[in-house]
């Protein structure tokens, strides 16, 4: 059984998609056989790793609204042990067409229930909300790593995220754990960055990754060539640091 | 009538909440009497002009979903021609209500007529999705403004904004027109940002406004302080580009 990790926050832009294709990438170059799941309808991990959205036949929203099995929406990426299930602008219906529907929470889960056997990991890049899409993939995961931009707004949505974890736990899925806090685009020239760390290391003790994220150009520049940063450049910060966070994730397994 | 602008793009993270916040208070300053209208259940536009949300009785949920009238949400903030309409996490649980409810679309737009002869600028924060806060806000506006992050990935997201602004204007909201893309965190070292600056401006020519906002630290650290950046640190880069932005809208209009 690979180990589902859904990488979530309802916080904007505190990198999420960045985390979820680089730590894939990052766990693919170890040998593991990892499936990246684009449940984000702006499909920003679909272009991070190559993909051409407005090419694809299928999507996720196949899966979750329609009965396509997932196995027929993946595809193949520069890497050989990466795979990825994509999503476009069509899932954005998906929302509002899940609210009615039967067992609405558990569609990602019964979907990945049929490959999971064929990956070691499969990480889930979630949209920038706590609705359905991201309440699907909670349910469907074995934990959740939790992003958090070192800035004081995203400090604030933290404990609301938490509060909803809990209740996924309660009610959906029992196994759920925080797998950890990952501190992102950490500026040590800003105040802002030094507190947001304090802050967390205090409040989530044990919680909190020991790989942390600088912020790096190479890691926006590589979306725009459809490369994880560690295809577009393996010896800047920004690569090192997604590798030490996967080898902390797999240190944990075995 | 006031002039009501939305603040929207899905994409998350490229400062929608800083560009709603420091453009009110730029307003105000200048002696317009403004509303920040809060839709985000984040509720950092409350958090960053000093309210605290915890505290609050009723927010724009009770508004949406109930029958209160907006008049008795709405808070005094630390600048006398700038009053708040605020949120909290109670929000999140308002998308997933609204579907089945009757005009569901035009909710917002009900609850602000009340009150519009009171104001110069109404200026709505968005949350990062297309869902049906949203849609509500794009309903309920004169114009959508379109805060644009200098990252490759928040290019992806923009002409699914546009389509999505077009469709409004066809079944929801005929008058609706985008007042324009505002650059945000422009950072003249990276090669990004020169990038996308010079793609949008070719793209979509004239509607670019001439006010761009550099990254600069003092916007992301006066939200901690509860105070727009004028009130944190009036002689720096941020609080001159957003007197710049309002000085271009008012001009418009005048
Ligand atoms: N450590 C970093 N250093 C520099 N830039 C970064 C870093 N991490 C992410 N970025 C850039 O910041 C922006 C936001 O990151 P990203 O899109 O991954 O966040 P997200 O949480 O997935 O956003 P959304 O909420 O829209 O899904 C992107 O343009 C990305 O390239
Ligand atoms: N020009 C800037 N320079 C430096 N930091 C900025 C700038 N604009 C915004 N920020 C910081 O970047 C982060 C993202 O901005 P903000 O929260 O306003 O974006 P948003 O679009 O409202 O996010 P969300 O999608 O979550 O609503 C915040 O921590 C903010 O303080
Ligand atoms: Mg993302
Ligand atoms: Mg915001």
């Amino acid at each position: 059984m690979g180990k589902k990790i859904a990488i979530a926050n309802q916080k904007g832009g505190v990198g999420k998609t960045t985390t979820a294709v680089n730590l894939a990438a990052s766990l693919a170059v170890a040998e593991k056989k990892t499936l990246l799941v684009d449940i984000d309808p702006q499909g920003n991990a679909c272009s991070g790793t190559g993909i051409d959205k407005e090419s694809l036949e299928s999507t996720l929203y196949d899966v979750i609204i329609g009965d396509t099995p997932i196995k027929e929406i993946i595809k193949k990426t520069e890497l050989s042990h990466l795979d990825i299930a994509p999503s476009n602008a069509d899932l954005a219906g998906a929302e509002v067409e899940l609210v009615g529907a039967f067992a609405r929470e558990g569609k990602l889960k019964a979907a990945l229930e049929e490959i999971s056997d064929e990956y070691d990991y499969i990480v889930i890049d979630c949209p920038p909300s706590l609705g359905l899409l991201t309440v699907n993939s909670l349910t469907a995961s074995d934990s959740v790593l939790i992003p958090l931009q070192c800035e004081f707004y995203a400090m604030e949505g933290l404990s609301q995220l938490v509060r909803t974890v809990d209740l996924i736990k309660q009610h959906l899925n029992p196994e759920l754990y925080i797998e950890g806090i990952l501190l992102t685009m950490f500026d040590k020239r800003n105040n802002i960055s030094h507190q947001v760390a304090q802050d967390v290391k205090e409040h989530f003790e044990g919680k909190v990754f020991k790989a942390m994220i600088p912020r790096n150009v190479k890691l926006s520049e590589s979306p725009s060539f459809g490369k994880p940063v560690l295809l577009y450049d393996i010896g800047c910060t920004g690569a090192s640091s997604y590798l030490d966070l996967a080898k902390e994730i797999m240190y944990r397994r075995d």
